[in-house]
């Protein structure tokens, strides 16, 4: 799933 | 990284800098939405706050600076520097229709309710959007320069190879944003039409126009 507050993508 | 990832980003760089050159060295914006700039200003702004908190990697820094740089830079030469060729009366798409929806749907469905985040929520909506006023102007013209063409190609293609990216990370990384992947993939259905035309006319050597 989606780790919260990191968004590494552009 | 995945080269997906990588091309998609190098994509997305090459479409922002055609666009400026090709006002700079035109010394003209004709035919290019003024509206949907401002969208991908107000995206790359809302989305890179975190440039402000958090740190990842100088590659993602640089892009994000070069990219939000470039957005204000696009909006200045359009807005003020040349506004005199700028086709107002062709760009006539309603934001308001765009923003508050996707506002709304950024407060509801989010990952974490927190500022930033609904802020980076809103910005991955509005820029599945974004690019609606340019294709409206368009359509309303009935043909577009083939350098512009050019720009809106790689711009739908980044999207794109974003999805090939979040297919691998799937497969690789177990790691999946749903939020990401269905605005990603609006995103590139937006592009679908202008892609077919891009690949039937544009390639073959001839200027996008519209029957009337």
């Amino acid at each position: 799933g989606m780790r919260v507050d990191e968004h590494d993508e552009l | 990284m995945n080269i997906f990832r990588l091309t998609g980003d190098l994509s997305h760089l090459a479409a922002i800098i055609i666009l400026l050159l090709k006002i700079w060295k035109s010394r003209s914006c004709a035919g290019i939405s003024g509206k949907s700039q401002i969208l991908f200003a107000i995206v790359f702004t809302a989305r890179y706050l975190d440039l402000l908190t958090s740190f990842i990697s100088v590659y993602n820094t640089s892009m994000k600076v070069i990219y939000i740089g470039c957005a204000y830079a696009t909006v200045y030469l359009i807005y003020a520097k040349f506004r005199a060729t700028y086709d107002g009366n062709h760009d006539s798409f309603r934001v308001e229709f765009l923003v508050v929806p996707v506002g709304g749907l950024a407060v509801l469905i989010n990952h974490t309710f927190s500022p930033l985040e609904i802020l980076w929520t809103f910005s991955i909506y509005l820029e599945s959007v974004a690019i609606l006023p340019q294709l409206f102007m368009i359509s309303k013209t009935g043909e577009a320069e083939t350098i512009t063409t050019h720009y809106l190609f790689c711009l739908g293609m980044y999207r794109t190879l974003y999805l090939f990216n979040w297919v691998w990370r799937f497969y690789f990384e177990g790691f999946f944003d749903m939020i990401a992947i269905v605005a990603g993939l609006v995103q590139t259905v937006l592009y679908c039409d202008f892609f077919y035309l891009y690949v039937t006319k544009v390639l073959k050597g001839k200027k996008l126009s519209l029957p009337a």
